[in-house]
């Protein structure tokens, strides 16, 4: 499985409908501070089912929503999508390729998608625990965290362990 | 569950050690299960001494060799139980040049297996993408994407 | 007391207003105090916000945002009473070119009043000092300093 | 008041007699990972009273003394020495040049110098207060600490204030 594309259009300072492709391999992404780069990682995190606000930097679903700026207007809904290849059957579905989908509302409101249809947030996370790709795992290090891996209890680090097992 | 945290526990520490003596050219590495009552479950201590160095404690190494041994922690997960997918932040920004090499060529091999997004400031790291976004703040407060080849970055 | 902490905390939120819009080429950053009963003192609040953006607390800023923040607020408590001498490390680790050039303009203006040590890997950091030291882990593991001038870091 | 000269010898990792000339304006000190630049920003501050284990990376006395390695042995004693051009009279006292040392040996003892006669740490805190040379002052901004100031608590930022009061 990986990654083969990532709309997002709403999610925090994305206001318009912005994509971007992924080969396999290294894919790096640079600017200048407060550009938009950390928003990336986010949005990957949020449509993959994160609902942390510290990982999200936000403490109700409003604040990802794009607040509007003095030129442009606040949007009402964030929408992330992310498609997936599934050649390698590495998620256990019979598609080949899977596209994942979030949506949120300043209701509070979130809808996920799998294939165009709507599922549950619980339906998500026991496709991707089973998968591998989990919200909690040590393959998303946020920045400024690199650290943590080492300042963590014994206790944390030993689930680190678990979750590779 | 026991049998298999333990099979994964020796796999990882075995995998740390070795990316920790590639990242500092020697040294030791060591993940060490702390002893507990039968109750609880033992957490997991982390010993780390570079080369010629007598230090033993993480809290005595500088903030780059501190996270070259996280890197080497991260790296020796994924190479135990690859995820598909490997999302880093800037987790380059404290180490100097020469170990900025060390941690892309072990990327680089790494990458056969797990998919990485990786948001940088470093010249060295961006030259060996396969793939280089350039994401810039425009008069009206939105993120654009750009797709850029590393000639576009090496002019700017 | 109280009289001296008012004045202070005058001076202190109109400096970090103007470091903060110099970094940030405008937008608005204030030092508030928060309410509290006659008993205890009031703390100080940040509210920092880019220009033409509505972020107006400083945990929706990005990494490098902090960093100028930070520094925006340091600068300002060391221009409203100058400490003879001021150490800095690494404060620059997440800065992006065109930010650590404010940054640089900003601690040449200060270091009329202020004398500094700052320890960083950023090129365009050790362009503007007067005097810089290499420092180098010897086969014993041992540190030595050698003086050093920027034909020697371009060099290397 | 201005730093003149910085004078190292068996404080963690400088196990030979090292000194550093310091002019006015700007001083950098590059190098690379793990070569010792943090430990010379943690002399500065040691000599200068600094009593607390978290910014000095250090548990105990011994831990600051220089432990040793495959090819040169342990040592027994830490000093540092400091010079302090001050013509301008920053510092109350009568000389044009103040010398601040301290020595720390293996038993946990720890010596105090000001212009070559021994001084309590009261003393060197006492002269440092009336300067504003203090120790948790913000002008020391240790590595990776520059989040901290934004993390503070409100009361704490009240005391950075007042500190420049
Ligand atoms: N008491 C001691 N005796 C000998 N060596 C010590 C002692 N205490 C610390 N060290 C060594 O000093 C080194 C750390 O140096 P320091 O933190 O100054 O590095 P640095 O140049 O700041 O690196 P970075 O760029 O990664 O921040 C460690 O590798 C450690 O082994
Ligand atoms: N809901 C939102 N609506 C509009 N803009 C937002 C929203 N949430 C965050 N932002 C903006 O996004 C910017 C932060 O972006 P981000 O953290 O991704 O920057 P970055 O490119 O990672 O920068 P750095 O290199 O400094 O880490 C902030 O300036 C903030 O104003
Ligand atoms: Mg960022
Ligand atoms: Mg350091």
């Amino acid at each position: 499985m990986y990654l083969k594309r990532l709309d997002v259009n709403g999610f925090k300072s994305f206001a318009g409908a912005t994509s971007l492709e992924f080969g396999g391999g290294v894919t790096c992404i640079a600017g200048p501070n407060g550009s938009g780069k950390t928003n990336v990682a986010e949005a990957i995190r949020w449509v993959l089912g994160e609902q942390a606000s510290r990982v999200l930097r936000a403490r109700k679903t409003e604040d990802i929503i794009f607040t509007g700026s003095a030129k442009r207007p606040a949007m009402g809904m964030a929408e992330v999508r992310i498609t997936l290849d599934n050649s390698d059957g590495w998620l256990p579905l019979d598609f080949v390729e899977v596209v994942v989908g979030r949506r949120a509302y300043r209701s509070g409101d979130n809808e996920y998608y799998l294939n165009q249809s709507r599922v549950r947030l619980k339906d998500l996370n026991e496709l991707f625990m089973k998968a591998q790709v989990g919200q909690n795992s040590y393959a998303f290090m946020g920045q400024g965290l690199v650290e943590q891996v080492l300042t963590l209890r014994p206790e944390d680090r030993r689930g680190m362990i678990e979750e590779a097992a | 569950v026991k049998e298999r945290f333990s099979t994964t526990f020796r796999k990882v520490n075995a995998s740390f050690k070795t990316y920790f003596q590639t990242f500092f050219g020697g040294g030791e590495a060591e993940l060490l299960l702390t002893r507990t009552d039968e109750e609880t479950l033992p957490g997991v201590d982390i010993i780390a001494q570079p080369p010629r160095k007598k230090v033993r404690t993480i809290n005595m190494l500088s903030g780059g060799e501190r996270s070259l041994t996280a890197m080497a922690l991260l790296f020796a997960l994924l190479d135990t139980n690859p995820s598909p997918i490997c999302v880093l932040d800037e987790v380059d920004a404290a180490l100097d040049e020469a170990n900025v090499d060390r941690f892309t060529t072990a990327l680089e091999k790494l990458s056969e297996r797990t998919q990485f997004v990786i948001i940088t400031h470093n010249r060295r790291t961006l030259e060996m993408a396969d793939t280089i976004y350039g994401v810039s703040m425009g008069e009206d407060s939105t993120s654009t994407v750009l797709s850029l080849r590393m000639a576009d970055i090496a002019a700017k």
